[in-house]
Order: C-alpha cells, then structure tokens, then sequence
C-alpha cells in the first residue's frame, strides 16, 4: 500500500495541473512562506475525505477552490485526484493501482471517483478504513497538535491510543 | 476489548520510554494508566525527565523538550501500528541542529516501512530526503512544484526561485 | 477618551498598512474599526493580502504569513508608543531565510530607541545582534551564560559546547 | 530609562548566581534546547511582578524555586534582581540607576526590594507603570501569541490597542 501520485488542479492556490510523483521514503517539501506546501499537505487531507473545514483552514468548503490571484482568474472546479498502488492487496479491490478523484464545483455539487467511476464519500472513506490508512487525527502531523497531546485534553490523547489498539 | 487496550498500552509503554532515550541522552520517561479507573475510561498521565534534570513537571520542559516529548509518543504509537504514511507539516520548527539531527534520523530509520513527507524550512532535514520537492509561486498567487536536487534546494528554499537545474 | 482612541487607532492604521508592505513586496493590509459600535467597544478587524493574491482571509493564509501579519501589526502598535524594551522568544520560527531577514532588519531599525531581547535558532537572526548571550547546561540542569562572538555563537548554538573563546 | 544589568540565582534552572549586562539594541540569546533561554525571559517577568503562574509555566509559584538535577541539590530560595538606568528621569525616584530584586523562599515567604530597601510588590508594579515600561501583554512577544492576535478573541486584540492610546 502506498502513495504513487498526487495530482492537483483548481485546488487553493494551485490553480494549474500540477503532478507529484511520490516514492518510498522520505519525501521532503520545501519553499518559501505562502508558496503552497501546506497547500499540498490540505490536498491530500482532502481527496481522502478530510471534511472538516477549520482543519482545512477554511471558514466554508468552497474556499478550497482557486479563488484567482494578481496573475489568474479563479477557477470553477477543484480537483486532487490520489493513485495508491495496492502493494500488498490491502485494498479491498482487484487492481494493482486504484485513483481517487475529489472534485468540488462553485456550485457546490462534489464528486467522487475511484478508478474513473463514480461513488459516493463514503465508498472512499471505507476503502481507507480497512487497509488502516484512513486519515486518522495522527497521519498529518503539526506543530500545534504536537503541543496539544501534552497539554490537551486527555480524551484527546486517549483517542490516539485507541485507534492504536 | 479491554484486554486489547491494554496489552496494546503497554507496547506502547516500552517504545516510549525507549524512543525518549533516542531523543534525550540520559533521559527517561513513563507512561501511566490511571488506576482508580476503568482501563477503557482512564487518563494516560507522562512522565518526562530529560537527561540530567530532576523530574520535570511538563508545564516547565522547554519549547523543544515538549515538542520531542510528543514526537516520542507519536512514533511510540506508530511503532505498534506503523500507518502506510505520515505526513509532517514543520514539526521540527522548535528544535535546535542536534534535535532535528535525531529527529530526522528517526524518519529515516522509519520509512524503512512507511512512506514520509515532511514539509520544513530547515536544512538538515533537507539532507534526509530520499526525494526533494521545492514549492514555488513565480506567478504570482499560482503555486507548482518542481523536484529538486540537495544544493540547489538549499538557494531555493531561502529565495524561492526555481533553480537552474 | 473616545477620540484618543480613534486618533491614536488611525495612525495604528497608517503604521500597519507601511510596515505591512516591508515584509510583503507588493501586498496591501488595512485594519478596520467596525462601524455599527461605539468606538470604545468595537471590534477591530484585519485585512490582508500577500503580494500578488487576492483578498485573503486570513485562516487561509500561510503559517509564515500570518506570523508576520501579526508581527506588523505589533511594530504598527510600537511605533506609535515605542516601549522601552521589548522580549522576542523564538518568533521568527515560522519564517524563510527572506523573511527572517526582513524581521531582523525591522528589529535593528527600531532598535535604535528600544532594547531588544530576542531568543531564536535562527543564525541569521544571530547576525543582526549587537551582542550575543549563550546559554548552556554543561553543568545538568544547571544552566549557565557567556557572551559569544557570531562565529562561535554558531557551533554553540548547535551544539551547546562553551566555544574556546 | 534601559535594562543595564540582570543578576539571577536559584530560579528556575540557573541555580548559580549568573550576571548579564544588557547593552543597547539587540541582544540575541541562543542555546540548545532546554538550556534556559526562556527561562530567562521568565525572570525578567517575575522580578518586574508578573504574578501569573501559567504564564511562567509553572503550577505553582514555587516551582521557579531551583528544584535540584543530577548535579546540584535544590535551594531554598530564588533572586532576581534587575538594575535600571533611569536614562531619561522617568523613574519617580531621584536615583540614576535603580535596582529592583525579587526573592521567594520554600517557605512561600516573598520579598521585593528597591534598591535594597524592602518593600511591597505594589511599589514595583507603580514603579513600572508610571513609565510605561510595565509588563504588559505585549513587552514579552512569543509565537502562540502571535497567532492568538489574529484569531483570538477580539477583546485581547482591543487590549493592545487601547494600551497604546
Ligand atoms: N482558494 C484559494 N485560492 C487562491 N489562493 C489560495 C486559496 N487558498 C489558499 N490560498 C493561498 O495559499 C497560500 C498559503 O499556502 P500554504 O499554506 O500552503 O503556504 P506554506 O507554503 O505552507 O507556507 P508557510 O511556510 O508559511 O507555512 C496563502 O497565501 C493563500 O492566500
Ligand atoms: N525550578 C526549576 N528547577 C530546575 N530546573 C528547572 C526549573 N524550572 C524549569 N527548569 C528546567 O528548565 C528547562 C527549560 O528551560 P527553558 O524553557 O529556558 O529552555 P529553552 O532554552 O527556552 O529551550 P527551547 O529552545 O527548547 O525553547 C527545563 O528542562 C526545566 O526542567
Ligand atoms: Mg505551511
Ligand atoms: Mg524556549
């Protein structure tokens, strides 16, 4: 199981077709303030279900789509589309290679695809869940979060303990 | 279930106490189920002594010390259920050269068997990379990405422009 | 009392959209006194947008932007009623070389009428100090000070040996 | 009106009499992690008659009391001194230079003195206020509260402006 490719397009401040090939390891991402890296960290959240708009750092849903800037107009759509390669057949399909597509329209219509075919969120929030890969409070990791599992609250804690068990 | 828990807690008892060793030479530290209570309801309380120091009340551990005392129970956690991927968004902001010497050191070692990405500022953790992404925003508001090698990532990350390579 | 407020929050005002504009090359904020309220009561409202984007709100900024957002808006406070002295401990954390440089020159420029203490990581920050305090724990958990010259404070700062010097 | 010299022993980790001469412009400390640089930014607080006790990371007022490591016992009392140039006359006393000292003991016995006479916290806290060198929300600026004053409540972002009208 694991992370192939990120494609991004529309989606806060990646208003053009961008593609991230992402190998074993250790993946570092660097740049300037504001350039976008926590933009790619929020396109990942995103397109594998993350729903939660303050985690998202948006005040409403749509703001996730490119809003246009000095150099661009805004966008209609935002898309991340994710392709996992089903290593060690933990994902409950047959294919070797499974794509996650989230879109998110102005009007406020959102679609989801897995391999090109359309479901619905929960059909993606479930492939997740089995192969434990779900995105859980732990797989994104910052510094505030960090902070709260000391001096958080404890059901804080305990929940990262269980999801553990 | 409550069994589960438990046997899991103290997995993660001993991989705390271990990984704090990693992080803070001469150092110690425990985890604690409460006991008054129901295993399944009760308080985790830390219990953190860096090297030389008497025992420390969290609240006083400096800015670093916390911050690593966390990263220990996040990868004493992982070590028990090692997710497929982890994301870190500038988690080693608060730590001095040495730190995130062993701190990235930890994410090498890890991603033997899980994929990492690490979004940071700081130069070392450059070095770690098994592949460098720079983030950057040449036209204005419109962020892509470009991979990147070591010594043109280090001009890149401080200036932002898109190295000749 | 009332124009008091209202005549030292203009030049609030002034200050903040200038000082704003010196850490982001192109960008514009403003800070908004809410109408509807007695001035006395009011809420105060910030408006910024980094070079070259749209209007941001300000959740969807950047970590780095927002530091500095706030950072302007503190030395927008300052220069209508400089203190005397003013402590800094660890805020340019966030910040890229680019922008770390601009905090210290702004910290140099104001330091001509306030003394200023700031505690970083930071080696360009360390540059820009008229002089330089290490501390060390040679000595567990006994902390202790020397003044350091730039060249030495560097191998301190990392590695928290006294420098022969 | 500058901070000449600071003159700490048995607070917090700086368990031996420790001297710093504080110059005009930037004094920039650095150090490892935990060494101590913060804590020194909390004895000028205390000996200027910061009396909340989160605010110096601590539970209980006493835990600024040296509390023993590895290789020192603990002690029984914690002094803090500050020596002031009353550069421009704005200190309310005839002096050039005046020192404030703050001691607590184990026994929960405080003492605050003016250049060595004793006398009440309240005398040092006027002392300050008249001016406007007192420790405000604002003379000690560290990161969490940088944020706090783009998203925190409206009325801790009121508070600075009106401490400057
Ligand atoms: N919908 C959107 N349309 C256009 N731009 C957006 C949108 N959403 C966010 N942005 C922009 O993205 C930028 C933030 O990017 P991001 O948080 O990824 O920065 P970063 O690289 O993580 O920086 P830092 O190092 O400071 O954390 C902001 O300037 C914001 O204006
Ligand atoms: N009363 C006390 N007695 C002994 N040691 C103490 C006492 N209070 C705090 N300390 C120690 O001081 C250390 C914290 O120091 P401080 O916060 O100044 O570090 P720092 O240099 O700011 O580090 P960082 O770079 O991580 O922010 C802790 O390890 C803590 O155990
Ligand atoms: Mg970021
Ligand atoms: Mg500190």
């Amino acid at each position: 199981m694991k992370l192939a490719e990120l494609n991004i397009v529309g989606f806060k401040s990646f208003a053009k077709k961008t593609n991230l090939l992402l190998h074993d390891g250790m993946t570092v991402i660097v740049g300037p303030n504001g350039c976008g890296k926590s933009n790619i960290v929020d396109a990942i959240r995103w397109v594998m279900g993350e729903q939660k708009s303050n985690v998202l750092r948006s005040e409403k849903m749509d703001n996730v789509i490119f809003a246009g800037s000095a150099s661009a107009k805004p966008v209609g759509m935002a898309e991340v589309s994710l392709k996992i390669e089903n290593t060690r057949n933990l994902l409950p399909v047959d294919y070797a290679e499974v794509v996650i597509t989230r879109r998110l329209f102005r009007s406020g219509e959102s679609q989801y695809l897995i391999n090109g075919n359309q479901c619905r969120l929960k059909d993606i929030m479930d492939l997740f869940m089995d192969t434990g890969m779900a995105i859980s409070s732990y797989s994104v990791i910052e510094l505030p979060q960090v902070e709260q599992l000391l001096n958080g609250k404890p059901e804080e804690r305990r929940k990262i303990f269980e999801e553990a068990a | 279930a409550r069994e589960k828990f438990i046997s899991t807690f103290q997995e993660i008892q001993k991989n705390f106490s271990e990984v704090f060793k990693t992080f803070f030479e001469g150092g110690r530290a425990s985890l604690v189920l409460r006991e008054e209570e129901d295993p399944l309801e009760a308080e985790i309380d830390i219990f953190a002594t860096p090297g030389g120091k008497k025992l420390s009340s969290l609240p006083l551990m400096s800015g670093g010390e916390k911050s690593l005392t966390a990263v220990s129970l996040l990868f004493a956690i992982y070590l028990v259920k090692p997710s497929p991927f982890c994301i870190f968004d500038e988690v080693d902001a608060p730590l001095d050269d040495v730190n995130v010497e062993r701190f990235s050191r930890a994410l090498q070692e890890y991603s033997q068997n899980t994929q990492f990405i690490v979004v940071t500022h700081n130069k070392l953790t450059m070095r770690a990379a098994n592949q460098l992404y720079g983030v950057t925003m040449e036209e204005k508001g419109v962020s892509r990405v470009v991979s990147v090698k070591f010594d043109k990532a280090m001009e890149y990350a401080n200036e932002g422009q898109i190295p000749a390579g």
